[in-house]
This record gives structure tokens, sequence and C-alpha cells, in this order.
């Protein structure tokens, strides 16, 4: 696919199909419907993660406590990636989370997710003025997930060699572009969308508690996990 | 693991439905 490198030729490949938000009628309250739908969606983008992270290279060769560990620190940065890079350009500064479910800021405002749209519509306009290339899309994604920071680390050395397969990936993929700052400039993004998975997870944790909103097993068993 | 049991369960490639 691209320059002949195997790891992001091989992301590019399993990278998933964009989910389609299943809409939920359990409920008259208009906002409380869109917030369970969002959330089975999200449940579903889990699922579909774990399989995901299952494919990048070098992930299945973590030990199986590590591979948890990854995934329960990294898995809300990863899928934010995604849901930034569909919304870019979206009419309206809506935040695209599926193609049939696109949320602008008064109807995240009336769902309480007030905070998650400002910290997305700013990660998703810094995305936007990068210009990423879907290539360096997926490689942000699994780079999310490698640099988790997941504590206590069961085989460092590891999860050390995974980081620095994606790493090399991610160089050799800017190595042929003029611009020599262009792979410095993406890691340098990593810190606003880890501060971005914060604020969502607690934006969801905030709704669960206060709102009573039933979560979906796997969807609360990771937010438990931050 | 038992508190994180549904991803311990899909990690491992459980052949058992996964109850989400």
């Amino acid at each position: 696919v691209v320059l002949g490198n195997k790891v992001i030729s091989h992301l590019m490949l399993t990278e998933p199909a964009p989910l389609a938000a299943n809409q939920d009628d359990s409920t008259n309250d208009s906002s409380l419907r869109t917030l369970l739908t969002l959330c089975d969606l999200l449940n579903r983008e889990l699922l579909v993660l774990i399989g995901w992270a299952k494919q990048i290279p070098g992930f299945s060769g973590l030990s199986l406590v590590d591979q948890m560990s990854l995934l329960q620190s990294g898995w809300m940065e990863a899928l934010l990636v995604g849901v930034a890079w569909r919304s870019q350009g979206a009419p309206r500064e809506e935040l695209v989370f599926a193609g049939n479910l696109r949320l602008d800021e008064a109807q995240c405002r009336a769902t309480g997710l007030a905070d998650l749209y400002e910290a997305l519509r700013h990660l998703t306009a810094k995305y936007e003025a990068m210009k990423l290339s879907p290539e360096e899309v997926v490689t942000l994604k699994a780079m999310a997930l490698a640099n988790s920071d997941a504590d206590p680390v069961d085989c460092p050395d590891s999860v050390q060699q995974f980081q620095d397969g994606l790493h090399e990936a991610l160089q050799d993929l800017e190595a042929t572009r003029r611009d020599q700052n262009r792979a410095g400039r993406i890691l340098m993004s990593l810190p606003l969308l880890r501060q971005t998975a914060d604020r969502a997870v607690q934006n969801f944790l905030r709704l669960h508690r206060g709102r009573r909103v039933a979560l979906h097993k796997l969807l609360l068993e990771m937010l438990d996990a931050k | 693991k038992e508190k994180h049991k549904i991803l311990h369960q899909l990690l491992q490639n459980s052949t058992s439905p996964v109850d989400l």
C-alpha cells in the first residue's frame, strides 16, 4: 500500500469498516435516546477495537496481562482518533460518531456531552490542520494504544519492542516526505489525544452516575478500568 | 481478571459466548 512498509500496509488492510449507529427507541426522551444510541455504538466499537488490536503487528506477542493493560488504558484514545478523523470538515462542526450519528454542539450539550464536544472539536481541528493521511491515522491509532502508559507493565521489553516497531513504521512512512519534522509533529499530537480521552471518560462516567444511564457490560467494564 | 472478565475472554479468543 505505502512505501513498502509492511506494518503500515497491514494496518491499512486491517482497519475496520466504520460502524453504523442503531437508533435506540426505548425512551421518548430524545437526549437520552441519543446518549443510549451513542453508548450502544461505543460498546460495539470497543468489540471491534479489541479484535483490531490483536492484528497490530507485535500485539499478540505481548503477555495477556500487558494486552489487557494497554487496552484498558488506551481504548478511548484509539476510538477518538477515528471520531476526530471522521469529523474533519463536517458541516456545523458536528462530531461524526458514525455516518448516521452526527451531533452538533447543541445536541451534545442537550445530551450532557458538552465537555466531550469541546475536547473533541479541539482534537479534530488539530488533525485537520495537520492534514493527516489515512496511513498516518492508522499509525497514530496503533501508537496511541502502544503508548498508553499502562502501569505496571508485565514484560517491559516486549512492550518496548512493540512501541519501537510502530515508531519505525512511522519513521519509514515519513522518510519520503520533504518535511523532516512530520514524525515529530505527529508524536507531539499524542498528549492532546490523551487529554481528550481522559475528558471523554470522565464525561461518560459522570453521565452514568448522574443520570443513571445503563451502560453495556463491555463499555462499563472498560470505563471502570479507568 | 474476574473484574475484567469480558476483555479477558475476548483476548483469549474464548469460544464460549461472551455476554456483552
